[in-house]
């Protein structure tokens, strides 16, 4: 996180003003979606906000469009969303939001207005941009379902860095405060990954809500917020693999398989696991894997694995196979799998298992993170 | 691979990097040595998001910038 130099209000009891509506939702739509956004804060620090209905409130909000006399005009539809300004007197600590969007209340269309505003409130209370993806505070819009959102690690530690941790929570005996989510590091040596694959050339590693994508001409992996790139696709997914044969990437959670190409997913998607030939008594599967060699995919489930013909779309006679009849060596769970440079790579835990598909040898054991440039 | 930006997409940097970056027109001599104030900003702007550090307008710089975002700068604090 960062912050303004340390421009704090000087009281923790601060007012709001809707100043105007926009016309994109309902009057109590909007009113929610400005009080939710202000206690995602009031939640973790001491500060309380009060609404006032005429006059000069600390916080004043409103719609507007292109040059609106503050210096910084907005720029018309998509582009920059909203501002706010730092805590002061006058402009200090003002919120405003560009009418020229299409602000939502639930839908995952387009920018919800409970999201935009509580990151402009975090402008509002004293705090800068934050180069966390997972922070509320990083600069670029992803969309998280409102419903379950809960204020990360990152944003967390920045409003009580200036203004303390809320004193009016005593968390119950056995009835902790939940943990606030935390961005995943890729250095991080007990770090197991939830799945990985590869996209022309790339590799892409999945972790939570994020996942990294590493290429030949960049040093350091990149990491971004999966709902940055594919809204519809959920967190924690179990596993993903690039199909050469449709030069797309699947993606598995549960009993749903959605198939991405490029930023989109592919219309007819999500498919049950069905589609792709599993067995109705598969509830999930924990690993998937493209043999470039017999042009199979394998996927994984427990101790066993299945090999799957996309182009005959059934799969294979023998199987499921116990995973060390075809991988000898491998004793624990496959919790992601995908091959590079001719090298297949089994993940479990914290390990990575390295084996040629030629010899079927296990050739070394590595960790988990040798691919994420640590 | 190494693109060549279009017109707009140099317009629109132009502007992200004046907006969010404090770049300012160049003005007098060139230097001979040293990257320009724009490969500066651009490379500061790389660093912030993860980026590779290229100094030039790649794919994934121009990408970055096309992307939805809060307008208030995240390195220079306009005033």
């Amino acid at each position: 996180f960062s912050t303004f130099d340390n421009l704090k209000w000087k009281t923790n009891q601060l007012t709001y003003r809707i100043e105007n509506y926009t016309p994109d939702m309902s009057v109590a739509e909007v009113d929610q979606s400005i009080t939710r956004a202000l206690q995602v804060w009031a939640k973790v620090s001491p500060l309380r906000f009060t609404r006032i209905n005429s006059g000069t409130a600390d916080i004043m909000i409103s719609f507007t469009r292109g040059d609106h006399g503050d210096n910084s005009p907005f720029d018309g539809p998509g582009g920059f969303l909203a501002h706010a300004f730092a805590p002061g007197p006058n402009i200090g600590g003002d919120v405003h939001f560009d009418e020229d969007e299409d602000f939502t209340f639930r839908s995952i269309r387009e920018y919800n207005l409970f999201l935009v505003a509580a990151h402009e409130f975090g402008h509002s209370l004293g705090l800068s941009h934050s180069n966390d993806p997972g922070a509320l505070m990083f600069p670029i819009y992803s969309y998280t379902d409102p419903r379950t959102f809960s204020l990360p690690r990152d944003d967390v530690n920045g409003i009580q860095y200036i203004y303390g941790p809320n004193p009016d929570v005593n968390p119950k005996p056995g009835k902790p405060d939940p943990t606030p989510p935390s961005t995943p590091d890729a250095c991080d040596p007990s770090l197991v990954l939830d799945a990985v694959t590869t996209l022309r050339g790339e590799k892409m590693f999945f972790k939570g809500r994020f996942f990294w994508r590493s290429y030949s001409q960049n040093s350091q992996p990149e990491q971004n917020l999966i709902k940055t790139f594919w809204p519809e696709l959920p967190a924690n997914i179990d596993a993903a693999y690039e199909s050469l044969l449709s030069d797309r990437v699947l993606i598995f959670k549960g009993r749903k398989v959605w198939a991405i190409s490029g930023y989109d997913i592919v219309s007819g998607y999500p498919k049950s696991l069905k589609s792709m030939g599993l067995p109705q008594t598969v509830k999930k599967i924990d690993a998937a894997l493209y043999d470039e060699g017999s042009s199979k995919t394998l996927f994984f489930v427990g101790n066993y694995y299945y090999s799957y013909d996309e182009e005959k779309k059934r799969m294979d006679k023998g199987f499921p196979k116990r995973v060390d009849e075809g991988f000898p060596g491998m004793k624990s769970k496959v919790t992601a799998a995908f091959q590079v440079q001719g090298f297949t790579y089994l993940f479990s835990g914290p390990f990575m298992f390295e084996y040629s598909m030629w010899t079927r040898r296990q050739l070394r054991v590595l960790g988990n993170n040798y691919f994420l440039s640590c | 691979l190494p693109i060549t930006p279009s017109k707009e997409d140099e317009v629109l940097a132009e502007t992200y990097l004046k907006r969010f970056y404090n770049l300012t027109e160049e003005t007098g001599p060139t230097a001979r040595q040293g990257p320009s104030q724009r490969s500066r900003k651009v490379q500061e702007m790389q660093k912030f998001f993860g980026l590779k550090l290229t100094g030039t307008l790649d794919a994934e710089t121009l990408a970055m910038m096309k992307k939805p975002r809060c307008g208030l700068p995240d390195v220079h604090i306009g005033h």
